[in-house]
């Protein structure tokens, strides 16, 4: 958060940049209140000083419960309530935890302070100088309330979940964010946004494989990861002189005897197995690990318990640094792409005696940085559940994001970190739109979204190897905050319509068989700011409703880009807005091009004028 | 009943109920309709779902929940899912 914000214009006021117009303009998030379900907090941490804040929301209606470790004096007007559910958990789960709401293991102060962190200056906010800046929140004035659902090594109960967004149901918050994987087809959340309060959820960490993503309920935003413009590179020296740039959280810890400013012992393996690394004398060394990461923990593990030096290790892609901070525990570990890392086994088998250094990582932020880009591990579309609903929704930062972690700041990597950014839009957002719905939010956020980088080039997405994203990989793209806070038209839905397009109502498991079926239509009728047809057979119109929450009188042309094999008719061409016609429906007609068993191809329906462009994507496969 | 028990969340939809209490009330009538025991309710009970959604979790047999799933204004019984953060 020491940069991600800034990278989405989202900027904090300083001596040489201005706020940003929709911070100014929301106050900062001030009296949003977030609920965060998670695995507690870390209330002395700086990110939730509430310094300057007025009185707690007079609507707020939670609790601060206490515990062995938490006194009612650790909530606050920035921590303005805290419940923990511990009922029905087994003892194991509170090894290493507290019954209280305090947070033990880093998660939940982490994604807190994503969302709504105080200002922290930047000598205070750096994972050991690396990253350094000022730290905060989307929403760094907004009020947080902590639901401990989540215990000591990250594990969630449904039954605690639940009670969590039932309390917070009634305790008034505003948005929820759920950094972890739940039941698809959740009741608690559709209720949740029944009652005006938007879900914000993590599409999970399964990618890249197709098919992967979670928490795909249509009333939820599903949030994907992408990466900012900030790099941490590491240059490692030969004894030939030749020098190769990786990428590392290594830091300099003083009168430390893991740093060597001298040259050491460099050892070049393609394969770091158990069996492999056992016996071996890696004392004082550095180790190269040539096997694209298979082994890396292990590696890590096995150089930290016998005083190795340093740990090298080849991925295909070393943009996302995994969380490889804990494991190296201060030793110096530097991920380099394959060719690097042939090069420097090349030269571990020329020379007779190897030798290598590692220069700590230093922080390097700007558009030299091709970003964003969607990560290997961010889940992926299609929802295997809800094949005709577009998911993910929007894709946020999740890589290498520097937030707070008990007293302390450290740099996590996942799509936890990732649907927090959004929720601390979506509460910028509602200081603007109070009375917009939780489904007219997500489709501001859904057609303002990136689709290009700065440059205007197209969105990368990590597999295998690099191709450019689709609304698989992102939904909308990659979030705009600046734009969703003045998206021209927005695509909303009554709460009541979602029952209306599933076979069974909304939690149950029943056959399908025993539930009444006349109402049923195909989820592609919702209208939602996305098109998915996963079965297109035959021509098929979809409609959508559009309200115009832009200028009165407003003209809006469609443009129209196909899905490769699908013919798409968008009628009328042209909407028109005054004070007597706010709402305009229109009609999508998707004819397939030819008969065959297809794959997805993707396309888009823009509606523009000279001011604004409302985006959705449509996705669709011949079958 | 035998069989070992394990944490099952019975859903009944919205909050039909004014007061939550109410609601709570109509959780446990229902689960001691079903345990036979006022006693066993109250053991068995872990959370009341009353503000957002009307629901419960419960100590329950496979057949226990299985005989719940039956009862009238009962959505659905499914065991508690264990979930990771990510």
């Amino acid at each position: 958060t020491t940069h991600s914000w800034d990278f989405l214009g989202l900027n904090y006021p300083s001596s040489h940049t201005p706020a940003s117009e929709l911070l100014k303009a929301t106050n900062y998030g001030e009296n949003i209140i977030i609920g965060m379900v998670d695995t507690g907090v870390w209330p002395e941490s700086r990110s939730f000083s509430d310094q300057g804040y007025g009185p707690v929301p007079s609507r707020w209606n939670g609790k601060c419960e206490v515990g062995p470790d938490w006194g009612s004096n650790n909530c606050s007007r920035k921590v303005i309530g805290a419940r923990f559910y511990s009922a029905g958990v087994p003892e194991e789960y509170f090894k290493g935890d507290s019954l209280s709401p305090r947070d033990h293991n880093g998660h939940g102060t982490h994604t807190a302070s994503i969302a709504a962190g105080s200002p922290v200056e930047p000598a205070a906010a750096s994972f050991h100088g690396i990253a350094a800046g000022l730290a905060r929140g989307g929403a760094p004035r907004a009020r947080l309330a902590v639901y401990k659902s989540c215990w000591s090594d990250g594990t969630c109960f449904e039954s605690t979940v639940l009670a969590a967004v039932d309390d917070a149901i009634h305790d008034g918050v505003d948005v929820l964010s759920l950094s972890l994987v739940m039941s698809e087809n959740s009741f608690a959340a559709l209720h949740a946004v029944k009652k005006g309060i938007v879900v914000v959820h993590t599409a999970g960490n399964n990618g890249p494989a197709m098919m992967t993503i979670e928490n795909t309920s249509p009333w939820v935003i599903t949030v994907a990861a992408t990466s900012i413009d900030r790099s941490f590179p590491t240059v490692i020296t030969l004894g030939n002189s030749q020098q190769i740039v990786g990428q590392s959280l290594y830091y300099q810890v003083k009168n430390s005897s893991a740093y060597k400013s001298d040259f050491t012992n460099l050892i070049c393996t393609s394969s770091c197995t158990p069996e492999n690394l056992k016996g071996n004398d890696v004392k004082g060394m550095i180790l190269l690990c040539n096997d694209k990461g298979a082994s890396f923990f292990t590696a890590a593990q096995y150089i930290v318990d016998n005083g190795g030096s340093g740990l090298i290790s080849s991925l295909r892609i070393v943009d996302d640094l995994f969380n490889i901070a804990e494991a190296c525990q201060g030793i110096a570990c530097v991920l380099v792409d394959i060719d690097d890392a042939d090069k420097i086994c090349q030269y571990y088998e020329d020379s007779s005696n190897p030798l290598a250094k590692i220069e700590p990582a230093r922080t390097v932020t700007g558009n030299e940085i091709l970003a964003p880009k969607v990560p290997t591990f961010s889940s992926r579309g299609p929802s295997v559940t809800y094949p005709a609903i577009l998911k993910p929704d929007i894709a946020a930062p999740g890589v290498n994001i520097l937030a707070a972690k008990k007293d302390s700041y450290a740099i996590i990597s996942g799509t936890s970190q990732a649907a927090p950014h959004v929720a601390g839009i979506v509460a910028l957002l509602k200081v603007l739109h109070p009375d917009w719905s939780p489904a007219a939010l997500k489709s501001a956020i859904i057609t303002t979204a990136h689709v290009t980088d700065e440059r205007g080039m197209p969105i990368l997405a990590q597999a295998s190897s690099q191709k450019i994203a689709d609304p698989f990989d992102y939904g909308g793209g990659n979030i705009n905050p600046c734009g969703a806070a003045h998206p021209g038209l927005i695509y909303d839905i009554d709460p009541s319509d979602y029952n209306k397009f599933f076979k069974c109502p909304i939690g149950t498991k029943k056959e399908p068989g025993t539930c009444n079926t006349t109402t049923t239509l195909p989820a592609y009728y919702l209208n939602l700011p996305s098109i998915s047809v996963p079965d297109l057979r035959q021509p098929i119109t979809v409609y959508r409703t559009v309200t115009n929450v832009g200028e009165v009188n407003s003209v809006y042309h469609a443009a129209v880009q196909s899905p490769m094999g699908v013919k798409m008719e968008v009628f009328p061409p042209v909407l028109m807005f005054d004070a007597a016609n706010k709402v305009q429906t229109y009609q999508v007609k998707l004819s397939p091009m030819w008969k065959l068993h297809g794959d997805y191809t993707f396309g888009s329906l823009t509606w523009h004028n000279d001011q604004k462009a409302v985006r959705i994507p449509v996705v669709a496969r011949i079958t | 009943g035998g069989g070992s028990r394990k944490i099952y969340i019975a859903y009944l939809g919205d909050v039909k109920h004014g007061h939550p209490d109410e609601v709570v009330a109509s959780h446990h009538d229902m689960l001691t309709t079903l345990l036979q025991s006022k006693e066993d309710s109250s053991a068995s009970m872990v959370y009341n779902y009353k503000h957002g959604f009307s629901g419960f979790a419960a100590m329950l047999t496979a057949d226990q929940a299985t005989r719940l799933a039956e009862f009238p204004g009962v959505i659905s019984v499914e065991p508690s899912k264990t979930y990771k953060t990510t």
